[in-house]
């Protein structure tokens, strides 16, 4: 039964995180802040639509509710090796 | 399945039990992994058997943080657990992360070992992650009733897939250890004393009635109740819930959820701005919280001032507006003030006195957006809570867009 997170940034922290670990997301610091956030916005996507939920690229409120679901530790993403 | 696809090129695997965890007993722990197998065992030509020392195709450890490979554990919660594909080495081995709290049943207060077990051996026999929701290889941990506990037909078709279907002889159990039958149930939060009524009554796993299809025109429900935004609609021991968050209406059992609780409610309503269901049951009820169950309960229905003739309730239902419960029995009901905590004077009246058009018994009743939502049979009335008065009436299973 999902209760809403608070804190946004400790929620982009935490989303960062589990892309990395489970979509194979890699930050990789670029001149352009925008080219960023597009870069994790496509692995939201990608998360979003593994899961069945609206693909929208937004960490929305359903999309953190299941990141903070307890999980296996094994990605979800072919590069796993 | 992994890149690659690797597999075990042998139909005998196997494994070894290298630590345990203090949460469980040696022989539960043993006795949940040696079922995981079975699981795969008996719809593969795969055999798995158990060594206790050297070098096993699956080591299987439980270890906390940091544990000698490239993906540490989390501390409690979050990850659970991990393994790796069939391989030489590391490969097919399975993790567990020790700081989560491990548990023979399904309960709230830890993560079942079987459940957990059961989705990493997949893993170690090549299945990736499923995103079929309801599949055992699906990435999110699922508190599901493990006593009868099936493989989904998309982790059958999977694993078929790598290893074919079992040969007719070979469909038996694991050479180790024979399947055991879980032979009690120890509830998430023991119930009280004080009930003669503690034990639940379905300790012997037998054939459960099936769940009525959605749209099965002569569905009935036994309660229904609003639970922080959600609708539950109760049958026996099937829940049907309805969600804003996602489209398709989710089915689980009242032991997935509460598992001390004995299925066949009677009634159920929500008081929302406490964050509490309460469950009816005979001459008892519970409050919950959540998936907790609130310390002190069951208690007697006489408590809420019901007279010791009525023996059990056909349904409840909440008004937010007017913090009233309106309790249905038989031909008359009841208004309970949630703010004294008291029954109201000048009841039981007539349902039919006030309720005009609505047959009883009622069988479960719902508020919602300001209606009730009154069900008999396969009929639901639309009742204006103000009013009283009947603005429609409908399929009980409308609400499943059928």
């Amino acid at each position: 039964f999902p209760v809403a997170p608070e804190k946004e940034k400790e929620d982009l922290q935490f989303a960062k995180k589990y892309l990395e670990s489970f979509y194979d997301f890699k930050e990789e610091k670029t001149l352009f802040r925008a080219k960023d956030l597009n870069q994790m916005s496509d692995k939201i996507r990608e998360m979003q639509s593994f899961f069945g939920l609206e693909v929208t690229g937004e960490l929305n409120h359903k999309t953190l509710d299941i990141m903070k679901q307890p999980r296996c530790g094994v990605p979800d993403v072919r590069s796993y090796s | 399945t992994f890149p690659h696809t690797p597999t075990w090129k042998k139909e005998d695997v196997t494994y070894r039990i290298l630590n345990y965890t203090p949460d469980m007993l040696q022989a539960d722990v043993e006795e949940a992994i040696a079922r995981a197998f079975q699981l795969w065992s008996s719809v593969t030509p795969l055999r798995f058997t158990r060594v206790y020392n050297g070098q096993a195709d699956i080591m299987i450890s439980f270890a906390s943080g940091f544990h000698n490979d490239f993906y540490s554990f989390d501390g409690p919660g979050g990850t659970l657990a991990h393994a790796y594909a069939p391989g030489s080495g590391i490969g097919g081995d399975a993790h567990f992360d020790e700081d989560e709290n491990w548990t023979k049943f399904t309960t709230y207060s830890g993560y079942n070992l079987f459940l957990v077990a059961a989705h990493e051996l997949g893993h170690s026999l090549g299945l990736s992650h499923s995103n079929v929701f309801g599949a055992l290889m699906y990435p999110t941990y699922m508190p599901v009733d493990t006593r009868d506990y099936q493989l989904h037909q998309d982790d059958i078709d999977g694993i078929q897939a790598l290893y074919g279907p079992p040969k007719e002889s070979s469909a038996l159990p694991t050479k180790a250890f024979p399947p055991q039958e879980p032979t009690e149930m120890i509830p998430a939060e023991a119930p009280t004393e004080t009930s003669p009524r503690e034990e639940p009554t379905e300790t012997t796993p037998s054939k459960p009635p099936q769940r009525p299809d959605d749209c099965d025109p002569h569905l009935t429900f036994d309660a229904i109740t609003t639970l922080r935004g959600e609708t539950l609609f109760f049958k026996d021991r099937y829940v049907w819930r309805k969600s804003p968050y996602f489209s398709e209406i989710e089915h689980d059992t009242i032991f997935s959820f509460w598992p001390s609780l004995i299925a066949g409610f009677d009634a159920a309503y929500e008081v929302d701005n406490k964050d509490r269901v309460l469950f009816f049951k005979d001459d008892q009820y519970w409050a919950v919280s959540g998936y907790s169950i609130e310390s002190g309960f069951p208690r007697p229905i006489q408590n809420l001032g019901f007279p010791t003739s009525v023996r059990k309730i056909d349904a409840a239902a909440h008004d937010q507006n007017t913090k009233r419960t309106y309790f249905f029995v038989g031909n008359k009901y009841w208004s309970f003030n949630e703010n004294t905590q008291s029954m109201e004077r000048g009841y039981p009246r007539k349902i039919a006195a006030d309720f005009q058009g609505i047959s009883h018994p009622v069988n479960a009743a719902l508020q919602k957006n300001g209606y009730f939502y009154i069900f008999h049979g396969s009929n639901q009335y639309e009742v204006d809570i103000k009013k009283k008065k009947l603005i429609r009436i409908m399929k009980s299973n409308s609400w499943f867009d059928c």
